[in-house]
């Protein structure tokens, strides 16, 4: 799993 | 991006144009609850820490700041413009949002993804986004007379949740790296299912052509 998951949702 | 998604945006930035319309041109802030309005500037601020640092698209940006924005231009009409200020209900405006904020964060604090800063201010926006409503729909039932802003401000942030909900499908069906993002979905469900029962009154009014009205 990433360590970084960016949150692309309002 | 896909359709339900960018309709739930536009359906979300409908709901904050209807109510600055209402406060703005109306100067009139009637059968709003100043609770829910604060909840949901704290859920910006929490939600979008990473405004400055992480860049994801203009579009986002944009949306952020227009959220932000219009979340603390309602508090301050509410606040303290001396004309809309007069006409907020304080005695219907009841609801102890305290115990919502507090249980929200030690929820965050237990329940969460990853155990960081950011992650936890993330995750207790959106616990606290999915309740935030409750003041709101409390101080509706209590109110006799729901103007039609009123009525179209709630209906839309309730179809913008469901509209949401629609495009987690759409992503997990269509997105190999898209996250399972249950605790999102759980709080969304959450979020959408409190707005059922306004939904129905909602719609029967509009179809029997009557004014909205809740029963107490």
């Amino acid at each position: 799993e990433s360590t970084y998951e960016p949150k692309d949702e309002l | 991006m896909n359709i339900f998604r960018f309709a739930g945006d536009m359906m979300h930035l409908l709901s904050v144009v209807v109510l600055l319309l209402k406060i703005h041109k109306m100067k009139s802030c009637a059968g709003i609850s100043l609770k829910t309005q604060e909840l949901y500037a704290l859920v910006f601020i929490c939600r979008y820490l990473d405004i400055f640092t992480g860049f994801i698209s203009l579009y986002n940006t944009i949306m952020k700041i227009v959220f932000l924005a219009s979340a603390f231009s309602i508090l301050w009409y509410m606040r303290s413009h001396k004309v809309v200020r007069q006409t907020y209900d304080k005695d219907q405006d009841t609801f102890r949002h305290y115990f919502l904020i507090l249980a929200c964060m030690v929820l965050a604090l237990l329940v969460h993804h990853k155990f960081t800063f950011r992650e936890v201010m993330w995750t207790f926006s959106i616990y606290l986004e999915a309740v935030a409503i409750l003041p709101q729909l409390v101080m509706l039932q209590r109110t006799r007379n729901i103007d039609n802003l009123t009525g179209n401000y709630v209906f839309f942030l309730g179809t913008y949740r469901g509209l949401y909900m629609l495009n987690w499908v759409y992503r997990y069906l269509t997105e190999v790296h898209y996250h399972h993002r249950w605790l999102t979905w759980i709080s969304g469900f959450i979020q959408t299912a409190l707005y059922a029962d306004f939904f129905y009154y909602y719609v029967k009014s509009w179809r029997n052509n009557e004014k909205l009205q809740l029963p107490a």
